[in-house]
């Protein structure tokens, strides 16, 4: 799997630090695809407003490094609450005998 | 949102600690939370007001790098600020700034990080808003410099819907504003100091014992006579001359000789003034419809007051007269039985006292004449290396008051007056600073 290079480890960084990024897992210590990161820069810009290129241009390592907000952008999503069908059709599943 | 808001909309609020060396001023950043806060209220139905103690909805710090919450600051630029959700269960209310910055106010937009915009960014966070893609949005998460004057600034409409889908809207009428209590002078005044005074006939803060003192959303007044001297939450002095007590809080009467007692009522932050037969009731600076009432609504006898104070320890109020105490319960309405007493919890106290006063851990300060005694929170009892001089420990006067050698004893105790080397070092803050043009 093609990882970023080195010097884009600060972006990398960067876009876990703000959550556009899922963090890496830190047992396998599997680093992020190249496709992750190109996507997550796709949806930097675009939160941000600029130029949609999925690349480190400049307009995007100038955003990078400007004074912000230490909170993430994009907030990690929380388990969506199940609606009443899909509560039933679960505790039917549990309740089925197994062969 | 980040879809948690508040349950209640009345929100207290506190700078808990500042930045050390920063160019503004801790009064004019109190002031820029106030106004960032004011921003939120016009939108929405929410109430702020500035409580001193430990226990504020709303916790403002300023920190530096690593500082335990698990997002540490990196010094100059990059992230410099950060506020949690109301629904973060450990650290909802928190707001840091990171103490590194260069944080400004009326600066020009290249020069160092303006605080009220940072501060209104901020506080969206803490009221349940996460960033907006929006680029006029003040929750775009990237620093966009000032954003103008705080007495003006209004939320865009996107914010505006964004706070009231959370708590609803505020319908205001053209001449309300919204309610964040707070004790502030008004931001244009804040570069000169507070209230002009007459000439030289004001005490002298270094000579005068004081008629009261209280704590007021955790700042500390001295009154003496017509004046007053105020005091920071960190217990700086901030300004050497007295203001006027009826320049300040608007609708005592102008020839007010002195005040006895004044407390912060716990069940509503009102301010409680007492002087002679009657009583005012305070909301912020304002005197409420109604007052002056007698102090007798409080079964107090119609001679009035020597002193007052809320103990947050049991949520009472104590007043004091003549060596006789009386406890008064402030959610029920009335006296407690079996007052008046001679026999205090705190004890020996020293009879007549001038006024009592808690500080923010439930420790009690009893003043009289020109000395204070401090009670243990604990054992109720005073503090050995008591009584000291309140001109030295509180209002910035370096004399010594007593030679060693003459020391006055105890009245209580019997022992000299100790050296107390954890007795605050008040410092006095002269100036403000609104950039380093004007420094």
């Amino acid at each position: 799997v093609p990882t970023p290079a080195d010097e884009s480890g600060e972006l990398v960084d960067w876009l876990m630090q703000y959550g556009y990024l899922p963090p890496t897992d830190p047992v396998t210590g599997q680093l992020q695809t190249w496709e992750a990161v190109t996507s997550a820069i796709l949806t930097m810009q675009q939160f941000a407003g600029i130029a949609e290129t999925g690349i480190l241009d400049d307009a995007t390592l100038a955003l990078i490094q400007m004074p912000r907000c230490s909170l993430p952008d994009i907030l990690p999503s929380r388990p969506a609450k199940l609606s009443t069908g899909q509560h039933e059709k679960r505790q039917q599943r549990k309740s089925r005998g197994r062969r | 949102s980040a879809g948690l808001a508040w349950t209640k909309r009345n929100i207290s609020w506190r700078v808990k600690t500042y930045p050390r060396g920063a160019r503004l001023s801790r009064e004019t950043m109190r002031v820029l939370m106030y106004y960032a806060l004011r921003v939120w209220g016009e939108a929405a139905p929410l109430t702020f007001h500035e409580v001193g103690g430990h226990s504020a909805d709303i916790s403002v710090e300023f920190l530096r790098q690593e500082h335990g919450d698990g997002s540490p600051f990196d010094g100059p630029g990059g992230m410099v600020a950060h506020a949690f959700f109301p629904g973060d269960p450990q650290r909802a209310g928190n707001v840091h700034f990171d103490s590194e910055e260069d944080w400004t106010f009326r600066a020009p937009d290249d020069d160092g990080m303006d605080l009220f915009a940072v501060a209104v960014h901020e506080f969206g966070h803490s009221l349940g808003l996460t960033h907006s893609p929006s680029k006029r949005s003040i929750m775009r998460p990237y620093y966009q410099g000032p954003v103008g004057d705080p007495l003006q600034y209004q939320l865009l409409a996107d914010d505006r819907l964004d706070i009231q889908r959370l708590y609803g809207s505020r319908a205001l009428h053209s001449t309300e504003r919204p309610e964040v209590s707070t004790l502030l002078p008004a931001l244009s005044a804040l570069p000169r100091d507070f209230p002009a005074l007459r000439s030289a006939d004001h005490p002298d803060r270094c000579s005068s014992s004081i008629d009261a003192v209280t704590q007021i959303r955790g700042e500390t007044f001295f009154f003496k006579g017509p004046y007053f001297w105020r005091l920071t939450q960190g217990r700086h002095l901030t300004s050497l001359r007295p203001a006027l007590i009826a320049g300040f809080w608007r609708g005592l009467p102008s020839h007010l000789d002195k005040v006895d007692a004044v407390y912060e009522r716990p069940t509503d932050y009102r301010i409680l003034f007492f002087s002679g037969p009657l009583y005012w009731v305070f909301k912020d600076n304002s005197v409420e419809e109604g007052y002056p009432r007698p102090v007798t609504d409080f079964g107090l006898p119609r001679t009035g007051v020597d002193g007052a104070f809320s103990w947050p320890h049991d949520q009472k109020t104590y007043f004091f007269k003549d060596g006789l105490h009386w406890r008064y319960d402030e959610a029920a309405g009335h006296m407690d039985k079996g007052f008046p007493t001679h026999d205090t919890p705190w004890g020996p106290m020293p009879s007549p006292v001038d006024d009592v006063l808690s500080g923010n851990n439930g420790e009690v300060y009893a003043f009289k004449g020109r000395q204070y005694w401090k009670f243990d929170q604990h054992s109720l009892k005073p503090e050995g290396s008591y009584p000291r001089s309140i001109a030295k420990d509180w209002l910035d006067c370096t004399e010594e008051p007593y030679p060693p050698s003459s020391a006055p004893t105890s009245p209580m105790t019997g022992a000299r007056p100790q050296p107390d080397v954890r007795a605050p070092l008040p410092e006095a803050e002269h100036c403000v600073c609104y950039s380093t043009s004007t420094c």
